[in-house]
């Protein structure tokens, strides 16, 4: 078990309902009361606490105040509607939410229902109630405070708490006696680690020459999805764009203060992609290559490009990467130069691939989109894919090269955050050979 | 096998992050995640969870990930507390 770190320093405590399921649940008000009052005996039964339920003229008092919430409730844990998340609660504390417990009013709360129909109130109870008397979760099994939500424990009447469950609260509150309650000596097991007296001041940074370019403007240099993230590139600047879906800062970065290694000097960066096989990240500029683990050039880089072996269907040695991405469809990397691209299959352990056979194959096979992109990501559903150009973008769904329509999107307001009217019009569609013609249009 | 899609495994680090497994992105010092702390997230929640520690995105972690939960973080880092502790300050 885990304790949070904190506990009441009393042990009788108030509890108080302050809504019922609205939503989904067929449950009473008297129902889900006595549901929440066993789910509170099942800790009290084996410790000194007490629990007094209060009025709701007296509900700001109670240590425990029950609720069932919706989406974005203010507390900064908003619920996401039927599954995902079910319940919280608030560990134990000074402040006024401590002890408070949310229940997601959009779950179908049952009671003693088979395993699919509902979701168990007084299994979901019993855990939160350990998190607002100071539990954190346990990986032990069995534990009532295992994060996740396996189906009904049982009966209200009859339920006991998994052992470890019990030497947690008891290491909290002490071993249940007939005599009034008494304090918990002893420090809380396991200790936790000490924090900093003081916190640490922040440190400095280097912000990057205001002359920055407008990412407004798009013409990246290159797009890559690292880790999940994805970096667009331009000039001596990066913008990154979280996983959440919103950029670090609507200012650009420093390529050299964050990419470690790239010769000084660097304004342009060709492509960039991850690595399937190893997760090392690869970086063109002009006839060279970098190989980077996670923001550090690795020792004997920067090597030639022609180590990867593309030539032209002329047979001229490409010296030059305009695109790179890895194709979560097939899991195949895919280097584009001018307007033909190369396929690689990566194996574990070797730096540099081989093209495949066959390649390489004109680009203009990638219908509806540009045909020399600045460059291309694998993002989204899997196999889409993102081409970049300009200021536009235009996306091949589901692992496709020839999908019926395929139109360009604004990069600067879909991806920059940049007010519609600044993001200039879109381009017509390029390449786009396909033509329908139905009988009603 | 191809990897996970990207949105997969964007909701899998989101996932980690969100239960604790994870420090959470910080702009301030805009660090990125490692590919051996994204591993060992993963078999940290492996192993809370009592899967086969793979370190990678399969299949029983994704049907894990997906089931329903309680919100709270299952790793409370010390830079969380002191963040709050701040916060509360």
């Amino acid at each position: 078990y885990t304790l949070a770190g904190s506990s009441w320093e009393k042990t009788n405590l108030r509890w108080s309902v302050l809504s019922y399921p609205r939503l989904f649940s067929t449950l009473s008000p008297s129902e889900v009361e006595s549901i929440l009052f066993h789910a509170l005996k099942v800790w009290s039964d084996n410790t000194n606490l007490q629990f007094h339920s209060t009025s709701k003229d007296e509900a700001k008092q109670a240590e425990i105040r029950i609720s069932f919430e919706r989406s974005l409730h203010d507390d900064g844990y908003p619920f996401d509607g039927k599954g995902g998340t079910l319940a919280h609660a608030f560990f134990p504390g000074q402040a006024e939410i401590n002890g408070d417990t949310h229940f997601d009013d959009e779950e179908t709360w049952t009671y003693r229902e088979p395993d699919g129909v509902g979701t168990d109130l007084f299994t979901v109870a019993v855990h939160e109630f350990g998190h607002a008397l100071g539990l954190s979760h346990s990986s032990a099994d069995p534990s009532i405070m295992r994060p996740y939500y396996q189906g009904p424990v049982g009966d209200i009447t009859s339920y006991i708490l998994p052992m470890d469950d019990v030497q947690a609260i008891q290491t909290l509150y002490g071993v249940k006696m007939n005599s009034a309650t008494i304090p918990p000596s002893g420090p809380l097991t396991p200790r936790l680690p000490e924090l900093p007296k003081t916190p640490r001041p922040p440190r400095g940074t280097v912000q990057p020459n205001p002359g920055y370019p407008d990412r407004c403007e798009g013409g990246f240099d290159a797009v890559a999805n690292i880790r999940g993230e994805v970096f667009f590139f331009k000039g001596p600047y990066f913008w990154r764009m979280q996983r959440s879906g919103s950029l670090v800062s609507l200012a650009p970065a420093s390529i050299k203060n964050f990419w470690m290694g790239l010769p000084p000097g660097t304004n342009k960066i060709d492509a960039v992609y991850e690595k399937k096989t190893d997760g090392h990240i690869i970086f063109f500029i002009g006839s060279q290559f970098w190989v980077f683990k996670d923001t550090i050039a690795m020792p004997g880089y920067p090597r030639p490009l022609s180590e990867w072996g593309m030539r032209t269907r002329g047979g001229r040695m490409v010296e030059r990467v305009d695109a790179a991405f890895v194709w979560a469809h097939n899991g195949h990397t895919y280097v584009f130069s001018g307007e033909e691209f190369w396929r690689f299959t990566e194996n574990q352990g070797q730096i540099v691939p081989r093209p495949d056979a066959d390649y390489p194959r004109s680009a203009s096979l990638w219908k509806g989109v540009p045909s020399s992109p600045d460059d291309i990501i694998s993002w989204g559903k899997a196999g889409d894919t993102y081409f970049f150009k300009g200021n536009s973008y235009w996306v091949l769904k589901s692992g496709g090269l020839d999908q019926d329509v395929v139109s360009p999107n604004s990069t600067a307001t879909d991806w920059m955050f940049c007010p519609t009217s600044t993001a200039g019009p879109l381009p017509v569609t390029p390449n786009y050979r396909k033509c329908n013609c139905g009988i009603n249009n | 096998a191809p990897a996970p899609a990207p949105d997969l495994y964007s909701r899998g680090m989101d996932w980690l992050s969100r239960y604790g497994y994870l420090p959470p992105p910080d702009p301030r010092t805009g660090r990125l995640q490692t590919k051996e702390g994204m591993e060992s997230a993963i078999r940290q929640m492996q192993r809370f969870a009592g899967l086969k520690e793979t370190g990678k995105l399969d299949e029983a972690t994704l049907k894990q990930m997906s089931m329903p939960r309680c919100s709270l973080p299952d790793i409370v880092s010390s830079e969380d507390r002191l963040r709050k502790r701040r916060k509360k300050r």
